[in-house]
C-alpha cells in the first residue's frame, strides 16, 4: 500500500526559487527527484498556478511537502460532468 | 438552441446592435468531452479572419486533424495525461485520444454558448426551429478534460493552463467535484488565474437539488449558475383503463403503439428485486412485463436505462414516475420505447391504479412540442441550493439560466440517449443539467462583452446579475420552485433569470478587482501560504487593517447575523440584547453611458417586519461615465431562531435601469 502512487498537484512559490536556478522547471525538477528517482512530472503549469502534477506515494507526497517552496501538494479529484 | 434566443429576447438584440461584430472577436473556451466537428454548429460561412490575439492550436489524434478547425471552432486541444497516469492508457477503440467528442456532452455545451445558426434543426421533430448558440458570432475553443472514466483535475488545471496562454475571453466548465475550500479546489485556484487575466468564468452549480447546501463552483471570482425550465414543454399523456389521463412528457420517436389500451404492470410486481420498481438492468421478469406497458419508479439509474431495460424484458412502453426527490419536475428523455415521464402526483394516482386494478390497462399518447407554457421559468428541481457551504456570506449560485430539455448539437458516436444499445445518430438532442444553463450563461457573457470589450469579469457578471428577474413578466408573481410549487428564494435562483438584453445596458455594476479578491481572502482569515495557493504571490493582509466580507463588492447581499453577533464575519455588529445590527458598503459605477447626469434611488423590500433594512444615502447622482459611489446598508433585526431565513431586495433605478440585488438574512 506504501508503494502505490497516486498524482498529486504540487503548488510551488515561485518567487522562492533559490538563485541557484536559472529556470523553475529545473527547480521543479529538482524538488521532485530529492524525493522520488522515479517519479515523473505529467504536467507542468505556468498560468493557471506555479507547480506541476506527479505521480508520487503518500511517503513522498509527505517528503516533497517539506521541501523548500512547496506550498500545498494536494491529491487529484476527480470531478464529474453536470 | 431553438428556443432561448426567443426566450431570452436576443432576437430583439439584434435589432439593437444590428452592427456589432466585435462579439466574433470573443474566444469562449469550453472544459467538456471535446467536440464533434461536423457538427453545423460549427460552419464558419461569412466569419472573418480568427482574431489576431488567438494562440492556441488545433490537436490532431485520433479521427481529428487540424483541418477540422476552422474560423469557427479556431482551437481544439485534449488533456488525457492525468486520466492516463491513473487508469491507464486509453483505449481508442472506446474513446477518441484527441479532441473529438465521444460523448455528446462537449458537442451540446459549445453549441449552446456559441454555436453557429443552423436552419431546420430538431430531434426526431422535436423543439424544430433554428438552433444558434447565445453568442452565435463568437469562436469557439474545446479543451477535451472528461473521459470515459471522469473528469481529473490535473487534467482540467493543464487545460486552464492552457486557455489562457491560449488568450481566451470566456472559461465554460459544466462540471463540479464536491466542496474544497477555495486554496485546495484546482477549479477555484484555475479560474482565480484566468480572472486576473480578464476571462469570464462561469460554472455549473450542479444538479444536487433540491437540497440545501448542495452548490459546486463556490468561489466568488466564478460566475455559478443554477437551472430554470423554458416556456417549451413535449407532452405525452398516460391515459388509463379506468377513463384518467395524466400529463406527462416524452421524446419518443418510432414504432406507435396499438391503438387500443394495453396491460399495465408496476415494475416492482414483475421482478424479484427488492429494488425491481426502479427498472435497473436485470430485475424485470420478462414473462411479467412482455407487451405490457410497465410502470417504473424514478431514481439511481438514468432515467433511459430503464427504458432499455424494459424494452430488452420485452415490455411494449413505460410510464416513469417522479418520486419527492424530483416533485413535479418533467425531464423529458428520447427513450428507445414508447414512454412517458410523469410528476410525483401523478405517478402516485398511477401506482394506486395499477396496483389495486385486477386488469389495469394503459396506453400513452405523444403529442409532440407546446410552447408557451407558463409559468416559466420555474427553478429546476435539479439545482443545487444554497446555501454557500464554504462562505455563507456570499450567495450562490449567483443566476440560473435555461437548463430543462435543451436542444443544441450532439456527437455522431452515439445516440440521444448515449446508451451503447442506442443505435440512433443525430444532430441534435436535447438533454437537461445545470450544464447545459451554464453554457448559456458563457455564451451571454460572450454577448455582453462582445458589446463591451473593456469590461471585467466582475462587471459583466454583475451586470447579469443585477438585470436578472425574480418576477414573472405576466402578472409580477414571483418566480416557482417546481420542487415546492412555491415561491423560489435567492438561495435557488440567486439574482434570479438571466435577462441579457437588459443586461447590455445595466445602467450601473458592481465592479471588482484582482485586489478586491485577495482581501477578500484576507477577510477569510487565510494564512499567507493560503493566499499565495490560490492568487500565486505574495500578499500580506495588512495587520492592524479590518476585512470585511460585508464590504467585499459583490451583486449581492448575504447576511450571517449570527457570525456578526458572536464577532467574526465582516462589517460592523452590535448584539445588544435581542436585536443584531449588521453595516455594509457597496460600491457601484456609472456604466450608463451618455454624457448627461443620471440619479438612482433606492427601494427595498423584505419579507418580513423582523427585518429593518436601510440604506445611506438613499440617492446616488453619477455626472460621468465610470464614475464611482458608494453607499452603506444597515441590517437590523430582532432575535430569531437558529437556522431562520429570511429574504429582500435592493434596487437602485434612474427610471430607465433597474440594478436589483437580492438579500439573504440568516440566523
Amino acid at each position: 500500500v506504501q508503494q502505490k502512487k497516486n498524482t498529486y498537484i504540487i503548488h510551488v512559490a515561485k518567487s522562492q526559487m533559490p538563485a541557484s536556478f536559472d529556470d523553475h522547471t529545473r527547480w521543479y525538477d529538482s524538488s521532485l527527484k530529492s524525493v522520488s528517482e522515479s517519479a515523473e512530472m505529467l504536467y507542468t503549469y505556468n498560468n493557471a498556478i506555479h507547480g506541476f502534477a506527479t505521480r508520487l506515494t503518500a511517503q513522498e507526497a509527505k517528503s516533497l511537502q517539506d521541501q523548500p517552496g512547496i506550498l500545498y501538494v494536494l491529491p487529484e479529484v476527480k470531478y464529474e460532468l453536470h | 438552441t431553438t428556443r432561448t434566443p426567443t426566450f431570452l429576447g436576443l432576437e430583439q438584440s439584434a435589432n439593437l446592435f444590428p452592427e456589432s461584430d466585435s462579439e466574433s472577436d470573443v474566444i469562449v473556451a469550453v472544459l467538456d468531452t471535446g467536440v464533434w466537428p461536423e457538427s453545423k454548429s460549427f460552419d464558419d460561412t461569412g466569419m472573418g479572419p480568427v482574431p489576431a490575439s488567438w494562440k492556441g492550436a488545433c490537436e490532431t489524434g485520433t479521427n481529428f486533424t487540424s483541418n477540422h478547425c476552422n474560423k469557427k471552432l479556431i482551437g481544439a486541444r485534449y488533456f488525457s495525461t492525468g486520466y492516463e497516469a491513473t487508469l491507464g492508457p486509453i483505449d481508442v477503440t472506446k474513446e477518441s485520444k484527441s479532441p473529438r467528442d465521444d460523448d455528446g456532452h462537449g458537442t451540446h455545451t459549445s453549441t449552446t454558448a456559441a454555436g453557429a445558426i443552423v436552419g431546420g434543426a430538431s430531434l426526431f421533430g422535436y423543439a424544430s426551429g433554428s438552433a444558434r448558440g447565445m453568442a452565435h458570432r463568437a469562436r469557439v475553443a474545446v479543451y477535451k478534460v472528461c473521459w470515459i472514466g471522469g473528469c481529473f483535475s490535473s487534467d482540467i488545471l493543464a487545460a486552464i493552463d492552457g486557455a489562457i496562454a491560449d488568450n481566451v475571453n470566456i472559461l465554460s466548465l459544466s462540471l463540479g467535484g464536491g466542496t474544497a475550500d477555495y486554496y485546495r479546489d484546482s477549479v477555484a485556484i484555475g479560474a482565480f488565474s484566468a480572472m486576473e487575466k480578464g476571462i469570464f468564468v462561469s460554472c455549473s452549480a450542479g444538479n444536487a437539488g433540491p437540497s440545501a447546501y448542495t452548490l459546486s463552483n463556490l468561489a466568488p471570482w466564478i460566475t455559478t449558475v443554477g437551472a430554470g425550465t423554458l416556456d417549451r414543454d413535449f407532452p405525452a399523456y398516460v391515459s388509463l383503463g379506468n377513463g384518467q389521463n395524466f400529463s406527462g412528457v416524452s421524446l419518443y420517436k418510432g414504432d406507435s403503439l396499438p391503438a387500443k389500451l394495453l396491460p399495465f404492470v408496476y415494475a416492482g410486481n414483475a421482478s424479484n428485486s427488492t429494488n425491481g420498481n426502479l427498472c435497473m438492468t436485470g430485475t424485470l421478469i420478462p414473462e411479467k412485463v412482455k407487451g405490457k406497458i410497465v410502470l417504473c419508479d424514478r431514481g439511481i439509474n438514468p432515467r433511459v436505462q430503464k427504458g432499455a431495460v424494459v424494452k430488452g424484458a420485452g415490455g411494449a412502453g413505460m410510464v416513469l414516475a417522479n418520486t419527492a426527490a424530483n416533485g413535479e419536475e418533467l425531464v423529458a428523455d428520447a427513450h428507445l420505447l414508447p414512454a412517458s415521464t410523469v410528476g410525483q402526483k401523478s405517478g402516485d394516482a398511477i401506482r394506486d391504479y395499477v396496483l389495486s386494478d385486477a386488469n389495469p390497462t394503459a396506453t400513452i399518447l405523444f403529442e409532440g412540442t407546446k410552447v408557451g407554457i407558463e409559468p416559466s421559468p420555474v427553478v429546476a428541481a435539479f439545482s443545487s441550493r444554497g446555501p454557500n457551504a464554504i462562505t455563507p456570506d456570499i450567495l450562490k449560485p449567483d443566476l440560473i439560466a435555461p437548463g430543462v430539455n435543451i436542444i443544441a448539437g450532439w456527437t455522431g458516436a452515439v445516440g440521444p440517449t448515449g446508451l451503447a444499445e442506442d443505435p440512433r445518430r443525430v444532430e441534435f438532442n436535447i438533454i437537461s443539467g445545470t450544464s447545459m444553463s451554464c453554457p448559456h450563461v458563457s455564451g451571454l457573457a460572450a454577448f455582453v462583452k462582445g458589446a463591451h470589450p473593456d469590461w471585467s469579469p466582475a462587471a459583466i457578471r454583475s451586470a447579469l446579475m443585477t438585470t436578472a428577474y425574480t418576477a414573472y413578466k405576466n402578472g409580477g408573481k414571483k418566480l416557482i420552485d417546481v420542487s415546492t410549487g412555491k415561491a423560489s428564494t435567492p438561495y435557488d435562483h440567486g439574482a434570479g433569470h438571466v435577462n441579457p438584453v437588459a443586461a447590455l445596458n445595466p445602467g450601473l455594476v458592481y465592479d471588482l478587482t484582482t485586489e478586491d479578491y485577495l482581501n477578500f481572502l484576507c477577510a477569510l482569515n487565510y494564512t499567507s501560504m493560503q493566499i499565495q495557493g490560490v492568487a500565486r504571490r505574495n500578499y500580506s493582509c495588512g495587520a492592524g487593517k479590518t476585512y470585511s466580507i460585508g464590504d467585499f463588492n459583490y451583486p449581492s447581499f448575504s447576511v450571517s447575523l449570527q457570525t456578526q453577533v458572536i464577532g467574526g464575519g465582516g462589517g460592523s455588529s452590535s448584539g445588544g440584547g435581542s436585536k443584531s445590527v449588521v453595516k455594509h458598503t457597496r460600491t457601484l459605477t456609472n456604466v450608463g453611458g451618455g454624457s448627461g447626469g443620471s440619479t438612482y434611488k433606492v427601494s427595498i423590500s423584505t419579507t418580513s417586519p423582523a427585518v429593518k433594512i436601510t440604506v445611506e444615502p438613499d440617492t446616488l447622482t453619477f455626472t460621468k461615465a465610470y464614475e464611482k459611489k458608494s453607499y452603506t446598508v444597515t441590517f437590523s433585526a430582532t432575535s430569531m431562531p437558529s437556522n431562520t431565513n429570511e429574504f429582500g431586495r435592493i434596487e437602485w433605478s434612474d427610471g430607465k435601469h433597474v440594478v436589483g440585488s437580492p438579500v439573504v438574512i440568516s440566523w
